[in-house]
């Protein structure tokens, strides 16, 4: 429920 | 650095003229949740001291900007809730939160709320290009506040072009979302543009 939202931008 | 310069453009206008009028803190409250949705990362990793940085600036210049803008006199004192009064807590909060648990890439919580501040983001300046639309005369700082507000997604848009080519990035939500925002300034740049053009005072329609 809490992986994931991995992104590298602001 | 365009959306940092244009959250320091705001700072600098409410300390230099103590005065919001013309400036919505509903579009502040609104980049304040967004910040909150996205940002939440910001406890459980690390991508580098540059995105950590920004994102502690971010979120905590707005918030001071709403504490300046409903709170904090001499500025507090000429905001009216009443002249900024889009409601964007049904209009904007909900199909922001229906968009991102239905478009999100995986059904996590963190993905989950960073899909429904992409949605939320491309729609905040509503509240601000509203209350614009009101007062039709817009103050000079406060026109290049906006447009730095509406230029800092086309320069992300350009990067994400470049990123598609160079190393294959593929970002549907931001792209869309970024494209929704920035079409959203588009006729608020034309008169922005032409008033610089003609060195006039900006007057929206």
């Amino acid at each position: 429920l809490w992986e994931g939202g991995e992104h590298d931008e602001l | 650095m365009l959306h940092l310069m244009s959250i320091l453009l705001l700072l600098w206008k409410l300390k230099k003229s103590k005065s919001c009028v013309g400036i919505s803190c509903r579009m502040q409250e609104c980049y304040a949740i967004v910040f909150c949705l996205r940002y939440l990362d910001l406890f459980y990793q690390f991508i580098s001291v540059y995105n950590t940085a920004m994102k502690v600036v971010f979120i905590s210049s707005t918030f001071y900007l709403i504490f300046l803008m409903r709170f904090q006199p001499p500025v507090s004192a000429t905001y009216d809730r009443t002249a900024d009064s889009f409601p964007y807590e049904q209009y904007l909060l909900g199909p922001a939160a229906v968009l991102g648990f239905i478009s999100a890439e995986e059904w996590s919580i963190p993905e989950i709320f960073w899909t429904a501040s992409i949605w939320l983001e491309s729609v905040s300046i509503l509240p601000q290009l509203i209350l614009l639309q009101q007062l039709r005369e817009v103050e000079n700082l406060t026109a290049e506040f906006v447009a730095t507000m509406g230029a800092y997604r086309f320069f992300y848009i350009l990067n994400w072009i470049y990123r598609y080519f160079a190393e294959g990035y593929v970002n549907w939500i931001g792209w869309l979302g970024g494209i929704v925002q920035t079409g959203l300034y588009v006729d608020f740049f034309y008169y922005y543009a032409m008033s610089k053009w003609y060195g006039q005072k900006l007057v929206l329609p």
